[in-house]
């Protein structure tokens, strides 16, 4: 099973369109997956229509309680699964606090049912708190979404300082696979100044000893379309939504560009 | 002094570059500004050419160490100041989770200079943990910037539930200003589709008992203009980069449209 994290505690910048749209171009790649919201704000889950009630077990049920993963997860497209997310993870950041070994609690769960799809994705929070961490710990790759803006590049560098304590510390296979650029305005002159600075940074990092020294910036790029933005009112991905658009095409791309990087493992 | 936190725990929707371009646009008047930058990411700072070296005092030291927030102020503009922020400020949520009263800090050491400016802008991370919580105990007004977007408009319920909550047991004086839409492209279906759903919870919930009983959505709407995104990659507000482009248009009639709200309190 491939265990990816879809990360970047900058916020806003297509994590949440990126883990759902994936996930759902690799399903419909014939790949089994399952899509894991760690997000409090519960996006993913909403992404895809799967509103958290009462007597559901969650992420939440999950970390706190260690409910399996088995019990959390539900189908919501022939060959996709959604472990959802509420609103009660907020509060695990401070209640997990004193737990030992409180990163790994998710690695434990998951390695309980190691082959129980072709590919996990996980959906992460802006921030590099407990509940990324325990993110971090249960994968083996991460993908960085990234916004072609100065704010965004800002970050990278504390980004992947946390994965290379994680990868020290919790979880010595950990790598960074690559970089996708979201939200493109292809032509303006940021992009390019972005672009360049970017790869400049993991040209110098190819072959050293960091998690992300075989990260690559992806061929595909993510173009800004609003059709992507219309979509989780719908409930649905972009594949559901309007098939045909730049969007899907894009995503469709992306999922075939990461699933043809690796044999599934 | 009128002390307004800028804040949605949605990810990327324009707070900090809210938070610098009202703070620039203000000072720009002729108030005398203070912007506080709550965010552990330290974009507020980055956007003003502000990076915290050691020995500097940041928001870290002002929170887990109590010193004076006269000593964590450095003057950028005429009529500017900034207290930095840090990385270090990501470890001040779980270092404060035991203290007594830890959401009243901020407040505290504000409230030994209660005329040291004309305005107090914060800008906050997105999330609503302890960071967040002493900004809304610490300031009369809280103005959300919002993508015209679903998933942005999904997380407003619970950040109004939050302010209700900090109201009822922090900061009874806390009340919403209002809303400003940011990012936005106006000709979309998208827009008119989230606007229409806002005017209408705004509409119903006025004159009721809730903060947000008297926001309005400000006239003024930040349109979507690549300077905005690149001036933060050399240190200077809107105002220092491309002072008459649309996005400086229209944080300076935003400033207008706030600063007329109300009597300076
Ligand atoms: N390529 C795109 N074109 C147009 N809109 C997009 C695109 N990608 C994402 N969006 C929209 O931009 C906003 C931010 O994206 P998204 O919520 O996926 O980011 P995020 O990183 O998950 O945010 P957060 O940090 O809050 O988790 C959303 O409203 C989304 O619908
Ligand atoms: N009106 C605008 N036009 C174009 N780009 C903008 C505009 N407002 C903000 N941006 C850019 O969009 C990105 C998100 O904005 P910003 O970082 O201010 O949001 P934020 O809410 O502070 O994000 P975070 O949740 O990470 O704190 C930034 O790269 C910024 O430069
Ligand atoms: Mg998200
Ligand atoms: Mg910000």
């Amino acid at each position: 099973m491939r265990r990816i994290a879809i990360l970047n505690q900058k916020g806003g910048v297509g994590k949440t369109t990126t883990s759902v749209n994936l996930a759902s171009a690799m399903s419909g790649a014939g790949k089994t997956v399952c899509l894991i919201d760690l997000d409090p704000q519960a996006h993913a889950s909403a992404h895809l229509g799967v509103t958290a009630t009462r007597g559901m077990n969650t992420m939440y049920d999950m970390l706190v309680r260690q409910t399996p993963w088995e019990q959390t997860r539900l189908q919501v497209e022939p060959n996709l699964w959604v472990t959802p997310s509420s609103l009660d993870l907020a509060a695990a950041e401070v209640e997990l606090s004193g737990m030992v070994g409180r990163e790994m609690i998710l690695r434990d769960l998951v390695q309980a049912e190691p082959n129980a799809f072709d590919v996990m994705i996980l959906d992460c929070a802006p921030s590099l708190g407990v509940l990324t961490l325990n993110a971090l710990t249960c994968v083996d790759e991460v993908i960085i979404p990234l916004q072609p803006h100065f704010l965004a590049l800002h970050g990278l560098g504390k980004l992947l300082e946390t994965t290379s304590l994680v990868t020290k510390r919790l979880n010595p296979t950990l790598k960074v696979t690559g970089v996708v650029l979201t939200l493109c305005d292809l032509q303006t002159k940021l992009t390019h100044e972005i672009v360049e600075d970017l790869c400049r940074f993991l040209e110098k990092a190819r072959g050293g000893k960091t998690p992300w020294a075989d990260a690559e910036l992806f061929r595909t790029r993510i173009r800004r379309n609003i059709k992507l933005a219309e979509c989780p009112s719908f409930g649905k991905s972009i594949f559901g939504y309007a098939p045909t658009c730049n969007g899907a095409e894009d995503y469709a791309l992306l999922a075939q560009e990461i699933l043809n990087l690796q044999p599934a493992v």
